[in-house]
């Protein structure tokens, strides 16, 4: 197992036992910075975890991180890990980080659906959904971003429990979403919630469920436009701003679409790099050059979030 | 485990409405087991689909019958996942 934080391989795709391992030698590393919090258990029982960065305080204004909802998206996952050990080693050295934990908590969830990611790496690679048994038949698992009470069951989610967007019987059925929206509502002062999945290169904000503007569409387009900026000026990686409708397709029952709608005006999320030559299975080589530049696109808006309380 | 031996995943890219209504006949259509990876919506960003093997033929055709633009992402699907296992492993050791 990998125990020492220095000699983990960041260039490599890992198993779920790995990641929650190496979680423990990142919080032995930083114990006055980063913890490991258990926000739940998944339908087949695993732990599911949140790395919590902070200097201190109760339920400071908080920015909410997730990667891996889709277990597919592996280079989603795999870039968090990097983003964890990079925001922690830049605590005190860089002084945006410094300031940013000096003053917010982050939680950041690397891998969001365990049990799919479990999956990914023991049956089948392809999978994207939970893995929950949907009574009356044969397909298992639901699509755990179109299980938000987000427009729940609209457009551009399936009632068809074997397809890969079906939206389950109800909002918040699958435990997974609804581990994360206990946190966040216990909580109550999270000001920003940002999902990352893979790939297509976009970064989107709300909505999905509706083709209509958000109220605060040009401040979030703005914030987007920014972070994209900077994020393409490590590799020149471009990607398109917009909201989820317009920018792909009409989508119910998505994270950001709920975090938006309870108040979370900051609610983002990231479609990482392919090549347009591998899709999903982006090669190794390429976690750390996509999580550098992601970085600088999410380190961008968690400064703006920083900057601009609501 | 599940192989995907001689799986190809196409990138498409519609030039018209007409192509999308098409793509999204083609995304209903169950028998052929088509994993769309993005989903036809509009001409601005390409169509992935992971099609199996037993499809390729049907499914190229169909393109080719309605003058979609497509060409071969990813030749076989489980070479790349081979590779990526490998190095999974070699990572771990």
């Amino acid at each position: 197992q990998e125990r020492n934080a220095r000699s983990f391989n960041f260039g490599a795709y890992h198993t779920l036992d790995t990641i929650y391992s190496w979680m423990d030698t990142l919080v032995a590393a930083h114990p006055n910075l980063v913890s490991k919090v258990q926000i739940g258990t998944t339908y087949e029982n695993r732990p599911m975890y949140v790395l919590k960065f902070s200097t201190g305080g109760n339920k400071r204004p908080a920015i909410w991180i997730d990667a891996g909802i889709h277990s597919r998206e592996w280079v989603s996952t795999a870039s968090a890990v990097w983003m964890a050990d990079k925001m922690a080693k830049d605590y005190g050295v860089d002084p945006s980080v410094t300031s940013l934990l000096g003053q917010m908590d982050v939680y950041l969830s690397i891998v969001t659906n365990p049990d799919g990611y479990a999956f990914t790496h023991t049956s089948d690679r392809m999978w994207r959904k939970t893995r929950s048994v949907n009574p009356g038949s044969v397909c298992r698992g639901v699509d755990p971003n179109r299980n938000w009470d987000a427009g729940f069951g609209g457009p551009g989610a399936s009632k068809n429990p074997c397809s890969d967007s079906y939206h389950g019987p109800l909002a918040h059925s699958e435990i997974e979403v609804k581990n994360v929206v206990d946190l966040v509502q216990s909580h109550g002062n999270f000001k920003a919630f940002i999902s990352i999945h893979a790939y297509s290169q976009l970064l989107m904000y709300p909505y999905g469920y509706s083709c209509t503007s958000v109220p605060h569409q040009a401040e979030l387009d703005s914030v987007g436009r920014s972070a994209v900026q900077a994020l393409s000026s490590l590799y020149g990686t471009t990607y398109k701003v917009g909201s989820i409708c317009k920018i792909i397709y009409q989508a119910s029952g998505g994270s950001i679409d709920w975090s938006y709608d309870v108040g979370i005006k900051y609610s983002f999320a990231f479609e990482l790099r392919d090549t347009g030559r591998y899709g999903f299975l982006l090669p190794a080589n390429q976690i750390i050059p996509t999580a550098s530049e992601t970085w600088l696109g999410l380190k961008h808006i968690m400064e703006y979030v920083r900057d601009h309380p609501y | 485990r599940k192989l995907f031996i001689g799986h190809q995943v196409l990138r498409i890219n519609a030039e018209s409405e007409e192509h999308i209504q098409l793509l999204k006949e083609l995304e209903d259509d169950e028998g052929w087991e088509l994993d769309f990876w993005t989903h036809p919506a509009s001409t601005d960003l390409p169509v992935d689909v992971h099609v199996p093997f037993a499809s390729l033929h049907a499914v190229k055709d169909f393109l080719q019958a309605h003058k979609i633009p497509f060409h071969v992402m990813i030749n076989n699907l489980q070479e790349l996942l081979d590779e990526e296992q490998e190095g999974l492993e070699l990572s771990a050791m």
